[in-house]
């Protein structure tokens, strides 16, 4: 077919049998690795922020091959100050160059659980890391967490957020620092490096890990996140691959 | 089974120049620049396949913005023609194709005429939902025929 949908002169053009068209699909998954069709549940706009954060790193490839390097520049510098998160960085775009894949994990924990008052500013997530295939090097992951500006009159108050990694297997489920941040009010978005995190997941596959944030508002109580599906938190993990993929003959 | 097909019909005809050749294209009868080594499209059904649910870029199109916009089918490109002598003819033509044309004309029973195949490739990204409803954007290098000629 031409781009106007007209069949071209001598082309044949036939309808698949049922047999063939098994055939090609297996063909064409196997091409690209994947053991079946993809069967995602999905709940609609459940978890939107990471098929959109991914998506903007998709069309960032699309666009790399028509634009300069100098052109790419500007388009990011544009991006930071005109659209809020979880838009693809400069530094993704770096990290995507590199990458041989990108995986976007959900968030699990879909309800807050009830929690103690002197745990009110803690929350969990929880990511389930175990569909990485063997053989896949993490070269960055990130842990990127939705912050909406607060309302004028708490513009000018600073958060101290703490991210620390649970090692759920561990008797008393104490928590290891991850990092720790002092930020304002008014700023947007948020990213924490969790590559040295993730490997350990990688390394350690049999041992579940979660993820704590908690928030401590210097100038009143804690700030309601974002409920919005588009404002989800979740992970993102950039990979190369470290071996050789062999196809089996078929 | 198109390209086989053509392939089949191909060989039968007598070897010509090809398309590219320094010669002008006037020289050419149509029918002879219609089997030269070059690139095809060929259109792949998503529909015809049985995937109207695709789950790659459009589908996340969809699934995020509600609109139907997805895609019939996806052009894809391959290499299909004869490479004849002279191999000058084809622009793309490999010094290994070369040497294959002169072995061959030697020795046309036992050594065969180099192959149309690709001589440019460029990746191919690709966007989908695992089974947990994770996304997962995948490069594959070699994916796409840039461009085509003798080997």
């Amino acid at each position: 077919l031409d781009g106007n949908n007209e069949v071209h002169q001598g082309f044949i053009h036939r309808r698949l049998r049922t047999h063939e068209k098994r055939e090609m699909q297996k063909e064409i998954l196997s091409i690209l690795g994947l053991p079946h069709r993809p069967r995602p549940h999905l709940s609609h706009g459940k978890y939107n922020s990471a098929p959109l954060f991914m998506l903007d790193l998709y069309n960032t490839i699309s666009n790399e091959e028509k634009s300069q390097v100098e052109g790419m520049l500007d388009r990011y510098q544009s991006m930071r100050t005109t659209q809020s998160p979880p838009l693809a960085t400069y530094q993704e775009t770096a990290f995507l160059n590199d990458a041989d894949m990108v995986m976007s994990f959900v968030n699990l924990v879909e309800y807050d659980r009830e929690l103690s008052p002197q745990r009110r500013h803690h929350k969990e997530f929880k990511f389930n890391l175990s569909q990485i295939p063997e053989g896949e090097a993490i070269t960055a992951a990130e842990f990127r967490l939705y912050k909406e500006c607060v309302s004028r009159a708490f513009r000018n108050d600073t958060l101290l957020l703490k991210v620390y990694q649970v090692v759920k297997e561990h008797p008393d489920r104490r928590p290891v620092p991850a990092e720790s941040r002092r930020l304002w009010a008014a700023e947007e978005g948020l990213e924490f490096d969790i590559t040295a995190t993730s490997n350990l997941w990688v390394m350690n596959r049999d041992t579940i890990w979660a993820c704590r944030a908690v928030h401590q508002h210097q100038g009143g109580g804690p700030r309601r996140t974002g409920r919005c599906s588009e404002k989800q938190p979740f992970m993102v993990a950039f990979f190369k691959v470290s071996e050789v993929h062999i196809r089996n003959s078929r | 089974s198109t390209g086989r097909k053509s392939r089949q019909q191909n060989r039968n005809r007598s070897t010509q120049p090809q398309e590219g050749s320094r010669l002008g294209p006037a020289e050419y009868n149509s029918s002879d620049q219609k089997t030269a080594c070059r690139r095809h499209e060929l259109y792949v059904s998503f529909r015809e396949l049985g995937w109207q649910e695709v789950y790659f870029l459009h589908f996340l199109h969809v699934f995020l913005s509600g609109l139907d916009h997805r895609p019939e089918g996806y052009a894809a490109n391959y290499c299909d023609g004869e490479c004849s002598f002279p191999l000058n003819a084809h622009m793309n033509a490999t010094n290994h194709a070369i040497v294959q044309t002169l072995v061959h004309l030697m020795n046309p029973e036992n050594v065969p005429k180099p192959c149309c195949a690709p001589t440019k490739l460029h990746a191919i990204s690709v966007l989908y939902f695992d089974d947990n409803s994770n996304v997962i954007l995948k490069k594959y290098k070699n994916m796409v025929v840039r461009a085509c000629g003798c080997h």
